[in-house]
């Protein structure tokens, strides 16, 4: 663990509280792509299968808050706010995303096990997750503030590993290079948005597209 | 050498 890794965590959790409190305070889901929320429970779920056979307190520990939260929003989005969710809007083709992870994790995998096989599927697949929320967002050319705050949040959260992967690599040469090559585009992804947000929303601006 | 499945991160 070091400081690098731990801020990551935290943006991570800000992310999910962020949106979870947009949605019960608004007692509304618009502007959130259910897309996306639902391939980030399919990370989850594959990536954390040795929740059965591995236990560490606080990978343990967050590894459960992220699958459950992930479960909440899908629950709040499908349940009691699916009527704020505009299925019209949220149109990514996400059988291309998962098609892709899903080659590329059967073709490198660090051992061709089920289990490495679906955590692979997992980290490719988390690199391209936030694709249908950042389409969403364009596609309207607008969000609501608390809504880019949320997606800030998550793309600073693997922004910030990548200083963690540098730091484990110099101090321990823990090297984890699926990890890392998926993360720096998974940054990259962000660097737009990222962009967008620093020169608008930090300003004070509302966020809206050019 | 990879991380060969020692995954600790999140």
């Amino acid at each position: 663990m070091n400081i690098f890794r731990l801020a990551g965590d935290l943006f991570h959790l800000i992310s999910i509280f962020i949106l979870i409190h947009k949605m019960t305070t608004s007692k509304s889901c618009s502007g959130i792509s259910f897309k996306s929320q639902a391939l980030y429970l399919l990370v989850y779920v594959t990536r954390y299968l040795d929740l059965f056979w591995t236990f560490a307190l606080y990978n343990s520990t967050m590894k459960i808050i992220f699958i459950g939260s992930s479960a909440y929003v899908l629950h709040l989005m499908t349940g009691p706010f699916k009527p704020t969710h505009d299925p019209n809007i949220d149109t990514f083709k996400v059988r291309y995303l998962i098609g892709g992870a899903a080659i590329l994790a059967l073709l490198f995998p660090y051992k061709w096990t089920p289990a490495e096989v679906l955590w692979t599927f997992s980290i490719w697949l988390e690199s391209v997750a936030i694709l249908p929320q950042l389409f969403m967002v364009q596609r309207t050319g607008a969000a609501e503030t608390i809504t880019t705050h949320y997606i800030f949040a998550l793309g600073a959260y693997r922004a910030l590993y990548i200083p963690n992967w540098i730091y484990r690599y110099l101090t321990s040469t823990f090297w984890d290079p699926l990890s890392i090559i998926a993360g720096v585009i998974q940054t990259v992804l962000y660097s737009d948005f990222f962009y967008i947000y620093y020169t608008k929303v930090l300003q004070g601006r509302k966020f809206e597209l050019p | 050498e990879g991380n060969e499945g020692n995954h600790d991160e999140l």
